[in-house]
């Protein structure tokens, strides 16, 4: 069975969608068949895998509001084994317009029920903030993958993403479990982020991935083309730790 | 009569909260009476200005509700012109809360007509997304600053932030008007950074500040002492470029 995993924390700018790309790309080339589910109304991912927002007709919005099925919206991308669920225009609406409907916080994991037999991985890209869209991911996710950046302000938000999950755990999606914690833009010349880092690891013991990303120009340049760091420049930094990450996402599943 | 000024944009990590801390600390350092409203539930400018969250009982929640006035939660910070309304830890669930809520959109506008009279610059550091808090930071505004990260993924966001600036200047604030578009994390050594610089400067003819903040890791330091640059590092290009803003804003005002 496909294993759905949500990538969200509420403080911006932190490597959310370059974590659900880069990590989306490594997998299709392991072999895996993956489907990125870009919930964030931003639309970076859908950007990111190189699919120009003009053409999409429909996406996240319209499956959250029941007017298409998961089928109707999965889009191809430049890679075989990579498949996209765009955020279309109108997600930035969502929140409001779901308001006093029921079980709203649960409308994409039942979209996404047939998402398991179809695809070995599942990627949701969500927005920073924890309204509904997030709490909509975390329900229908099997697992939430943290990225965290090596930054101070990073620090502060924790303990209110931690409060959400755990909320989430016990009205909406008992299974749910931290996948794990991903330190980003780390940059090893400075204190701060050695500080951040051993932070990190004390709070979360034992939930920190071994790969840490580094900061890599390639990783920023690389959605200017709509293309995964490994079909940009393959040889770089950026490239090869998220090939490492690949590879631990798996063997920390086949572990479970 | 003071200046109310919103610093937005949906995109996250692009410097907001760093821009508001700074362009604050630097007016109140010019003899300006200065107050910073932390619209944002991550509370990343009250800890930045240096103030324990754990000491906070009221801030922008309460004022949001009704259940204080502004003067209630008005606290002072280290430096003598330079005053907070901080982010109480419920502000996270005011959006749901004022759902159905009549004027649900310009409380915070009600709520600041005093500061006008009592300070000459009221800055709104406002959360990552469109939603019902940066709605109320639009609506209360004279006008709004808008950072931008010299990144590719940042420029994707503006086109719906100009839309929802044009419905909040039609339905909720008609006065108000774009303050200017600040670039920020700068790095002169990477061609995307000129490249974003140029269109930004196209898109947003005659509105781009002069001053462009660089990347520089002072400014990431300071946060973690709960210092602004110019009070952690006086002699640092952090503090030298926010002083230089808070100039041009200054200026900008009086030409108008
Ligand atoms: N390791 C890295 N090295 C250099 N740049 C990076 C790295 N990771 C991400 N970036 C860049 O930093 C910016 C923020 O990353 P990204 O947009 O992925 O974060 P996010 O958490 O998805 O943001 P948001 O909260 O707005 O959704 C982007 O411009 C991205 O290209
Ligand atoms: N010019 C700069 N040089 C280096 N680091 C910076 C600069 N400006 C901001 N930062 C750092 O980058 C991170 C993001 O900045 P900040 O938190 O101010 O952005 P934001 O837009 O307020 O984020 P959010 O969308 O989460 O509210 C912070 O850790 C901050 O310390
Ligand atoms: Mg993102
Ligand atoms: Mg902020």
């Amino acid at each position: 069975m496909g294993r759905i995993i949500a990538v969200a924390n509420q403080k911006g700018g932190v490597g959310k969608t370059t974590t659900v790309v880069n990590l989306a790309a490594c997998l299709a080339e392991l072999g895996e068949q993956v489907l990125v589910v870009d919930v964030d109304p931003q639309g970076n991912c859908t950007t990111g895998l190189g699919v120009d927002k003009m053409r999409v007709r429909r996406g996240v919005y319209e499956v959250l509001l029941g007017e298409a099925k998961l089928r109707d919206v999965v889009m191809s991308t430049a890679w075989s084994k990579l498949w996209l669920v765009p955020a279309s225009a109108d997600l930035a609406g969502a929140e409001v317009e779901l308001v006093g409907v029921p079980d709203r916080e649960r409308r994409l994991a039942r979209a996404l029920e047939s998402a398991r037999t179809m695809y070995s991985y599942t990627l949701l890209d969500c927005p920073p903030s924890l309204g509904l869209l997030t709490l909509n991911s975390l329900a229908a996710a099997d697992s939430v993958m943290v990225p965290i950046q090596c930054e101070y302000y990073a620090l502060e938000g924790l303990g209110q993403l931690v409060k959400t999950i755990k909320l989430v755990q016990q009205k909406l999606n008992p299974k749910l479990v931290v996948e794990g914690v991903l330190l980003t833009m780390f940059d090893g010349r400075t204190n701060l982020s050695i500080q951040v880092v051993e932070e990190v690891k004390r709070y979360f013991r034992g939930k920190v991935y071994k790969t840490i990303v580094p900061r890599n120009v390639r990783l920023s340049e690389a959605p200017s083309f709509g293309l995964p760091v490994i079909h940009y420049d393959g040889r770089s930094r950026g490239a090869e730790v998220y090939r490492e990450l690949a590879r631990e996402v798996v063997e920390r599943g086949q572990a479970r």
